[in-house]
C-alpha cells in the first residue's frame, strides 16, 4: 500500500518503537481533537514529518489519474457532484533506495565480532598486513616497472661484482601488481507463489538482501555489472529502482 | 519537536514497511 494514509501509519508505528512517541501522548493528541485524526495535532505532526522526508529527497509524492469511471460519474448531469478524492502516493526515491540498502547491508553485516582477518570494516584494530609480490621477469609487453634491485642483483649474480656492470635483457625483472577484474552478477529473485505460501511472507526477506547485496556491489566493486532478475511463471529483467516496490 | 527527528533512523524504522 503506497497511500499516504499507509505512510502515515507507517510513521506513527516507527515513531513509537523509537521510543519518539508514547501511546497516552497520541491519546492526548487526539482527545484534543475530539478523538478525530483528521485536523489533528498528530496529523499535522505527521505530515510534517512526511515533508520533511520529501525536502530530504527520501520520498517523492505522485497524484495517480482518477480512475475513468469516476470521472464519468455524473455525465449530463448539471448539478455540482462532491470534489472526488485526490489519490495520492508516495514512492521511495533513488536517495531513499540506496539509504535502505545500505542500512539492509549494516544490519545483515553488522553482527560481525572479531574472528579471521577479512575485508569488512569493524570498530576493532589489528595490524595492517601489505602483500608485496614477488617481481618477475620482464617479458615484451609488461608494464616496464623496473625491479631495480633484483635486476641489478641478477646481473651481478651471473657476472660477479665489477664495474661496469653489463646488463643483459634477461636480468631485466619488473614489479607485479594485484590484478583486479570487474564482474558481472545476476541476481535471480523468486516471486512464485511460494515465496507467500500459507501466509508467510518470504519474499520481503529475500528482496532485503537483494538490496543489501545490490548496495554491496555498487559501493565496493565499481565497474562491475549488476542485473536483477525476477521470476515466477515466466521472468523478467528488473530495474533497480524497482526493487523497493516489488511484490509477489 | 518535529525538527529534531533523525530523518536517518526514522528511515531506518520506516524500512520493513517501505520494503514490504
Amino acid at each position: 500500500d503506497t497511500s499516504l494514509d499507509a505512510l502515515r501509519q507507517a510513521l506513527l508505528q516507527a515513531l513509537m518503537d523509537q521510543d519518539l512517541l508514547d501511546e497516552h501522548r497520541v491519546q492526548e493528541m487526539l482527545a484534543e481533537n475530539e478523538g478525530k485524526f483528521k485536523g489533528s495535532a498528530l496529523e499535522e505532526m505527521l505530515n510534517q514529518l512526511i515533508e520533511r522526508l520529501i525536502e530530504e529527497g527520501y520520498l517523492t509524492l505522485r497524484e495517480e489519474q482518477v480512475r475513468q469511471q469516476q470521472q464519468q460519474r455524473g455525465n449530463g448531469n448539471p448539478e455540482i457532484s462532491e470534489p472526488l478524492p485526490r489519490n495520492v502516493k508516495f514512492e521511495v526515491t533513488e536517495k531513499g533506495l540506496d539509504f535502505l540498502g545500505y542500512k539492509t547491508l549494516r544490519n545483515l553485516l553488522g553482527s560481525l565480532g572479531k574472528s579471521s582477518f577479512g575485508r569488512h570494516d569493524t570498530p576493532q584494530l589489528s595490524t595492517g598486513v601489505e602483500a608485496a609480490a614477488a617481481s618477475k621477469a620482464y617479458e615484451f609487453g609488461d608494464t616496464i616497472n623496473l625491479d631495480v634491485n633484483t635486476t641489478l642483483l641478477s646481473a651481478i649474480q651471473r657476472e660477479g661484482l665489477k664495474m661496469p656492470l653489463n646488463l643483459e635483457y634477461s636480468d631485466l625483472h619488473v614489479h607485479q601488481c594485484d590484478y583486479q577484474s570487474s564482474c558481472a552478477t545476476v541476481v535471480m529473485l523468486d516471486c512464485s507463489h511460494s515465496m507467500i505460501l500459507y501466509g508467510e511472507d518470504r519474499f520481503t526477506p529475500a528482496k532485503k538482501v537483494a538490496l543489501a547485496l545490490a548496495h554491496l556491489i555498487r559501493t565496493q566493486y565499481p565497474g562491475d555489472a549488476l542485473k536483477l532478475v525476477l521470476f515466477h511463471d515466466s521472468a523478467e529483467e528488473l530495474p533497480l529502482a524497482k526493487l523497493a516496490t516489488t511484490q509477489v | 519537536d518535529v525538527s529534531s527527528i533523525n530523518l536517518g533512523d526514522l528511515m531506518e524504522g520506516l524500512s520493513d514497511s517501505l520494503l514490504s
